[in-house]
């Protein structure tokens, strides 16, 4: 079992390990994983240790050995197929941003409830409206959901994506989804990190 | 000293608890706040004892007064100034987004290099250009940047805002920025969210 607090630093390793392999970097160590990720040697191969019997004392880890460990675990060592609900200036700059398909996750369906931009295609896919929603969601084989939409609609959007087969969320709108237990949910809040960069600045003002 | 770990946790638990003081809960048990922030008790007890006694053992602690401890330490009880650069899909979406303006975030500059862009006014602030950036931001007052342009033009940005005065930075674009040792940057990567939403899928999956 690999605790919650591991899983959410193993991205920042893979990213990291991902900068050390396009550097030729054949063996590293948990000192230069910390350094490379912000955090200290021992949580490194705490959180490593997780994934079996990986690095050997003294003298490291081996770089591609990791970076199939640790995309294996992710399960990202396939294409992930998500579905785009609310297609607005937030929903179409993530449909926009060149990082998902880098990574292994492409987009396979978009969402929307306005008449101007149901019917029109972007890139090859066809915004469709919510009403039919079940049946492209889950004709298009998507595992994820992104839901940006307005806050108001956003627990309608995830109501049908579950029905739809769909068991992990990615929510962008303010509100608290109620989904099943065998569906998780990821909720982003940008003002958390404004949040600790204000926690930084009364540092710096002595306060 | 409040741990880095710790920091990351206090915005969560001022979520949780504005929700308690809305729903006029009085007095809470460090269980009731894992609870509601999806950790544990004996974590949540021990962030806390880093903001100094604040809790009765066997009875909890006062709603009211976590919260002004919280806010204090992170720096919130005053209106902080956000400085705005790119402003794109994703810059009009923050821009627009009201979760800010609600935890006291209040835009003061926007930047871009658009012609199109530049010289218009959103909500009674003038688009200005790159070139004017660094008198703009500093007159404005803001003491953190959000950054939302291309990849390209982020650490161009970065310096801009630095030489204006600004000591935090909030980056979007996916490149690593290069900034003072006294300058706190925090780098939002929603493809490390979808990892994590891949990680819960390949358990599911039984991977
Ligand atoms: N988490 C954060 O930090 C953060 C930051 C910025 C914005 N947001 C949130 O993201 C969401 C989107 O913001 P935006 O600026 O793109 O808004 P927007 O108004 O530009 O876009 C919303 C889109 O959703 C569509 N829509 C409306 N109701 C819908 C429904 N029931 N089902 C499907 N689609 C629907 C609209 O037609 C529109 O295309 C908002 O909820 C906003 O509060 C969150
Ligand atoms: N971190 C994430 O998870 C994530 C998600 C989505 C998008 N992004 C990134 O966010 C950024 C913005 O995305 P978008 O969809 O809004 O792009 P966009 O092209 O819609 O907007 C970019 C804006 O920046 C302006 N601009 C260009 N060069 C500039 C410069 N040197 N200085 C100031 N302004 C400049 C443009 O005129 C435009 O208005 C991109 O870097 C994108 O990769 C990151």
């Amino acid at each position: 079992h690999v605790p919650h607090t591991t899983i959410q630093r193993l991205p920042v390793y893979l990213r990291c390990l991902l900068q050390a392999q396009a550097a030729r970097v054949r063996v590293i160590s948990s000192g230069d994983i910390a350094e490379m990720c912000g955090t200290n040697p021992a949580q490194v191969r705490k959180d490593l240790s997780y994934l079996g019997e990986l690095g050997t004392r003294g003298i490291g880890y081996d770089v591609d050995d990791l970076v199939g460990h640790i995309s294996e675990v992710l399960g990202i060592t396939e294409r992930r197929k998500v579905a785009l609900v609310g297609f607005g200036k937030l929903g179409a700059a993530l449909y926009g941003y060149s990082g998902f398909a880098e990574r292994g996750f492409e987009f396979v369906a978009i969402v929307d409830v306005d008449p101007a931009k149901v019917g029109t295609q972007t890139d090859g896919i066809t915004i469709r409206h919510l009403d039919d929603a079940c049946e492209v969601v889950r004709a298009s084989g998507a595992e994820i959901a992104i839901i940006s939409t307005p806050a108001d609609g956003a627990q309608a959007a995830a109501d049908v994506v579950v029905e739809a087969g769909v068991k992990a969320i990615l929510n962008l709108a303010p509100v608290r989804l109620v989904v099943p237990p065998d569906v998780a949910v990821r909720q982003v809040c940008l003002s958390t990190d404004l949040q600790i960069l204000s926690f930084y600045l009364a540092q710096h003002d002595g306060g």
